[in-house]
């Protein structure tokens, strides 16, 4: 795991974090939720919480989707490419490109051939790594990690493994429910293109 | 573009090549003292990941800070560090991925930035 340079982080006075929506967006309470079930993965492992609020503009963490040039200097590039990018603490900006395939519901369909297309993306995967940098976590290259920067075409990766744990706890301590990695907090199912499950961190 | 599931998502939209970096593969087996239309690009690639820090006008020569590049970069995601636009190279490189940059600052926090494996860690003895 890894840290922005500096390490910055949220300031400890800062533990019950708000979050919200750009109301031009418009989105549904179900796209809402994949969100929600992103930021509570970080909140089993971290004394940390995240709340909806509707109020944008005084809003802790402010999602929303652009195409494009969104005036933050990192135009978005269209389908694939670039999926999205958050900023470290405590700016809380995340953006996400509003010209990709988001696939919501991301249980694989009974054939298995779960994003058998190319151009398709997991929402909840992206909203899950993008978070851990929204909290202070950098890339890394260990390949079954959450906060590994490149999500292959057809696969959906949510559940935290051991070095993004480590990585969150390093910066804000663990939170007391939490017994270690073989705790299941949150389900899920991973898979990868062939519908195969992967047995990562549950 | 939301979608429940991937049946519902319009064949329309559906454009496997339709990708950013799909011209990337044109490049497979480039290699140092090459010059090939498109090098300029993918230098414009690794500079927007932290690669490369001039974001001056780039030129399609195989130059020693592509090679750098690439070797960092093939370093970073457990590739063999070739130097050369391999096939492994390439696939990885054209896969969707988050904007946010591998180096910062012109430091790795993947590993590239991590001290090779084994390295002797110093050890100090308080007296």
């Amino acid at each position: 795991y890894s840290f922005f340079p500096g390490r910055p982080r949220w300031p400890a006075s800062k533990t019950d974090l708000t979050y919200a929506f750009l109301p031009a967006n418009s989105l549904t309470d179900t796209i809402k939720s994949v969100f929600s079930r992103a930021f509570d993965r970080w909140s089993e492992v971290t004394p940390l919480t995240f709340t909806e609020t509707a109020s944008f503009q005084s809003a802790d963490i402010k999602v929303g989707f652009f195409a494009g040039d969104h005036n933050d200097g990192e135009p978005f590039d269209g389908p694939m490419g670039t999926l999205a990018h958050a900023f470290s603490p405590p700016a809380g900006h995340f953006h996400l490109d509003g010209e990709e395939n988001w696939v919501i519901d991301g249980v694989p369909i009974d054939d298995g051939n779960f994003f058998s297309t190319l151009s398709a993306v997991d929402l909840e995967s992206v909203a899950v790594h993008e978070i851990g940098h929204l909290l202070g976590l950098g890339h890394s290259s260990v390949e079954d990690s959450i906060m590994y920067p490149t999500l292959g075409a057809g696969t959906r990766r949510v559940e935290l493994a051991n070095d993004d744990i480590q990585g969150v706890q390093e910066l804000y301590g663990s939170n007391p429910n939490f017994t270690g990695p073989s705790t299941t907090l949150t389900p899920s199912q991973e898979n990868d293109t062939n519908g195969t499950p992967k047995f990562g961190l549950s | 573009h939301f979608f429940p599931n991937i049946s519902s998502i319009p064949p329309s939209l559906l454009k496997p090549n339709a990708t950013a970096w799909a011209a990337f593969q044109k490049l497979l087996g480039c290699h140092s003292g090459q010059k090939v239309d498109g090098l300029a690009k993918i230098k414009k690639y690794f500079h927007y990941f932290g690669y490369v820090n001039s974001s001056g006008n780039f030129t399609d020569d195989f130059d020693d800070i592509l090679e750098y590049a690439i070797k960092t970069y093939q370093q970073n995601f457990n590739l063999n560090t070739t130097g050369v636009l391999d096939g492994p190279t390439i696939q990885h490189i054209i896969k969707p991925r988050c904007g946010n940059a591998d180096i910062v600052n012109g430091t790795s926090t993947m590993n590239s930035g991590k001290p090779p494996a084994g390295t002797p860690t110093m050890h100090t003895v308080a007296h």
